[in-house]
């Protein structure tokens, strides 16, 4: 462990409470992509299976256990509880243009053909393209809370941080995953037109608004 | 040499 990852980790964490409390005490989640949060529950299930054969440590499962929780919370609230504020005519991004190919490349390209393997390798696949159904429905809306904003600011560090937990690993452990590295790198490139949007209007007080 | 420790991140 190196405070590159445990800050990374602790600024995912960050991200997925913000959005979980934003959405519980405004008793809203207009302007937040169901469909990301659903393929970000994927990303967890698929890739913390591992909960269930291996014992890492107690920090790593207490973290799994409730990225797990937080995720599912959130969709039972934007999909079941909050229903009625859930903006499904804004949140129309094809997500089956996300799982497939991202499944199929699982199959190729992975360290290891087994189950777990191959499903940790798709949960990592799709975590780098989960965002885009949210970044897609804030280009349709053409704006987004301040709230919102911080929760995408958080979730776009945490990748950026892991890059440099594995130039880190690399060098002082030898430790190399191509596959995690790869797919963090376009991860966090996703996020860079969000990252100057937020670095230049909302930390000086804007609104997020796109140019419609 | 690159070693693939077991999976430790999250």
């Amino acid at each position: 462990m190196n405070i590159f990852r445990l800050t990374g980790d602790l600024s995912h964490l960050a991200a997925i409470i913000i959005l979980l409390l934003k959405i519980w005490k405004s008793r809203s989640c207009a302007g937040i992509s169901g469909k990301s949060q659903v393929l970000f529950a994927l990303v967890f299930t698929t890739r913390y299976l591992d909960l269930l054969t291996s014992f890492i440590s107690l920090y790593n499962t207490t973290m799994k256990v409730i990225y797990i929780g937080c995720s599912y919370a959130t969709v039972y609230l934007i999909y079941m509880k909050l229903k009625a504020t859930y903006d499904g005519n804004h949140d129309t991004f094809r997500v089956e243009f996300l799982i497939v190919p991202v499944g199929g490349l699982a199959f190729l390209v992975n360290h290891d053909f087994s189950p777990l393997e191959i499903l940790w390798t798709f949960s990592i696949y799709l975590e780098s393209v989960a965002i885009l159904p949210q970044l897609f429905m804030i280009s349709k809306t053409g704006e987004a809370e301040t709230i919102t904003t911080h929760y995408l600011f958080f979730l776009g560090l945490y990748r950026a941080l892991y890059l440099i937990n594995w130039i880190w690993r690399f060098y002082f452990e030898g430790f190399f995953d191509m596959i995690a590295i790869v797919a963090g790198v376009v991860q966090t490139i996703l996020y860079c037109d969000f990252f100057y949007l937020y670095v230049t209007k909302v930390l000086k007080g804007k609104k997020l608004s796109l140019p419609a | 040499e690159t070693i693939k420790t077991d999976k430790d991140e999250l």
